[in-house]
């Protein structure tokens, strides 16, 4: 899994 | 961003205001379970930090911020200002059978074992389930205010909107946030019962949704 995945929602 | 995940926050949005603004005009919150509110405020707590760590938009930090306010302010409200008309004996939802699993599942299950990751994963977990003491609560007393169920149905309709925007994301850029999106899952699960009650009862303008 992508832990650096961009949190960009709410 | 996509007009799923848009609309999607708008619903987000308008659930929260109208709660808000019916306990603040009502200057009652009679029937109104304040443990789920004390657990989004807290979902939005644990998922928000990344407020003072990472800039993403304009657009996302105004939205956490405004969601930030309104839960505390609501919470505010309930366990505060209009504390005389809080029903706690029908808020009786045992909520550390929610944190309890749901913390101990973010230690197990999380992209990273890093504080801000796990969180994060904590707020996701948590606001799958963080609706069961306002829905447990309707079910104890039978019946819930019609401007209750309009803002259970925003809520409701808020986090099907995201699967969908997952869905939209998974084909259009291959993005798929599988801890988001089985949570997702789940919490719309919760709402299913009360969707159905919505649209045969309080969309016949029967008023009040009084449970069978």
């Amino acid at each position: 899994a992508d832990s650096e995945k961009d949190k960009d929602e709410l | 961003m996509n007009i799923f995940r848009l609309l999607g926050d708008m619903c987000h949005l308008v659930a929260i205001i109208i709660l808000f603004l019916k306990i603040w005009r009502s200057k009652s919150c009679a029937g109104i379970s304040g443990k789920s509110q004390v657990l989004f405020a807290l979902v939005f707590t644990t998922r928000y930090l990344d407020l003072f760590t990472s800039f993403i938009s304009v657009y996302n930090t105004v939205m956490k911020v405004v969601f930030l306010v309104l839960a505390y302010a609501t919470v505010y409200l309930i366990y505060l200002r209009f504390r005389s008309t809080y029903n706690s004996e029908s808020d009786s939802f045992r909520v550390e059978f929610l944190l309890v699993p749901v913390a101990g599942l973010s230690f197990l299950e999380n992209y990273a074992f890093a504080p801000l990751e796990i969180l994060w994963t904590f707020s996701i977990y948590l606001e799958s389930v963080a609706i069961l003491p306002q829905l447990f609560m309707i079910t104890k007393t039978g019946e819930a205010e019609s401007i209750t169920t309009h803002y259970l149905f925003f809520l409701g309709l808020y986090r099907a909107l995201y699967l969908a925007n997952w869905v939209w994301r998974y084909h259009t850029e291959g993005f798929f946030d599988q801890i988001a999106v089985v949570s997702g899952v789940v919490q719309t699960i919760f709402y299913c019962d009360f969707f159905y009650l919505y649209f045969t009862k309080v969309l016949r303008g029967s008023g009040k949704m009084t449970l069978p």
